[in-house]
């Protein structure tokens, strides 16, 4: 599904010049696996994600998302994968501020040109299957830092789509609401065969993966065993 | 320092009506403290800390803070307070995006009445104690998640304030991160006095405290031991 070969990403530094954070990332990844992505502060997971979820280019290197090099794609298809076939769950949520939380999450059948109806029956369904569906009309303001993540989540969820890229999901939510989270992950993964890859700091979180991917300087040091 | 008796929060909810927030919560904590609070997602912490840091008011009952009872105090008076006397770490960093991170760190100092080559030297050593010192002149946006937060730690520690409040401080971090940023806490709540609250969901983190609170529901059901 996923084939990265000699990827980089460099961003333009303040004084001038580049700074590297991403460095001849090789890494292929099949359909239906459950990879955890590990690595210190500053190691180059979230802009790994933002270009695995075509957000962003690569400086040098392919990517090749179910066969297609997304280099070669134009606007329109990119946005097609981004909104339809790709679930993101952002390390900063993401949520559009002015919207209620069940719109929120419908925003990607919306992409998908369900009626609107239909998506406010799948958005109100996903907010259930977070714990939020009592709070439907709210606005994410008006949410705690461990709900809003929620949302986050449950519109990643939204067209059920077949890769999950889920930076961080976790971070803001207590045991028992991260427990709930990642077996709900976890029977996606196993039932429906999502590819879901998961940005973790949290070694209980990447136990639920089958293969761990650790980043150190923008280099990727560990992939195999998730042996924590 | 802290005396709360009796505080109740509400929100008005959408449909109309009040929903309670927080209930009935007794609490004393006395200077040179170091208190973990935790609880599940909507609990009602963030709320809790809010109010803590004088940028919200109960709805009921009463808030002391070194003797003084802050719903008598006039905004010049709370503005003081906030600015120099406690140091904030919010759980959504809440940083100046089109200020570069030294000049983010420096604000506190601003409000202080510091000079301007002062500042500048207090906030880059501040950036230094959080390993970020050589990218003084970023934008927030040019950091990543666990970068972020580590500007807004840096930030709550200008001023040296006596209280610090920190709402889920090592949630973007890494394991190794996380302990540099607790070893720097419990630093300067032993050899400076720095009373301490600290809002996480990590038990690994809860550990460096010495108190533990827990919410449930709006209200605190345990109060005492971090026997985790
Ligand atoms: N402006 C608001 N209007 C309505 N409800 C609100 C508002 N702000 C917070 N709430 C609600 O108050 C409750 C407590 O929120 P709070 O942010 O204090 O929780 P928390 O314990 O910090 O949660 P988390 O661990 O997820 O950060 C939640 O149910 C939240 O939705
Ligand atoms: N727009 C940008 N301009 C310059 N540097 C950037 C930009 N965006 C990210 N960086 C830098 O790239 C590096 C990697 O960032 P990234 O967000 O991928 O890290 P991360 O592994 O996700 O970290 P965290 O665990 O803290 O979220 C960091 O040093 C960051 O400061
Ligand atoms: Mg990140
Ligand atoms: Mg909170």
């Amino acid at each position: 599904l996923i084939q990265v070969a000699r990827l980089g990403k460099d961003y333009p530094l303040v004084g001038g010049g580049v700074t590297p954070v991403l460095r001849d990332i090789d890494l292929s990844i099949a359909p239906g696996e459950f990879v955890a992505i590990m690595g210190p502060s500053g190691s180059g997971k979230s802009t790994f994600m933002n270009i695995l979820g075509c957000l962003d280019t690569p400086s040098v290197g392919v990517y090749h998302l179910a066969g297609q090099s997304v280099a070669t794609l134009d606007s329109d298809r990119l946005a097609e994968l981004r909104n339809r076939h790709i679930g993101f769950v952002f390390q900063g949520f993401n949520l559009l501020q002015r919207s209620s939380i069940v719109d929120n999450v419908g925003l990607p059948l919306l992409y998908a040109g369900v009626g609107k109806a239909e998506r406010r029956r799948q958005a109100q369904s996903l907010l259930e299957q977070v714990g939020l569906g009592h709070r439907a009309d709210a606005r994410p303001n008006q949410l705690s830092g461990g709900q809003q993540q929620r949302v986050a989540i449950a519109r990643a969820l939204a067209n059920q789509p077949p890769l999950i890229l889920a930076d961080e999901p976790t971070g803001n939510l207590d045991t028992q609401t991260s427990t709930e989270i990642m077996t709900l992950f976890r029977r996606l993964n196993a039932e429906q065969g999502i590819t879901l890859i998961l940005v973790t700091h949290e070694p209980d979180i990447a136990r639920y993966a089958r293969r761990l991917v650790r980043f150190k300087d923008g280099h990727i040091v560990h992939d195999g065993e998730v042996r924590l």
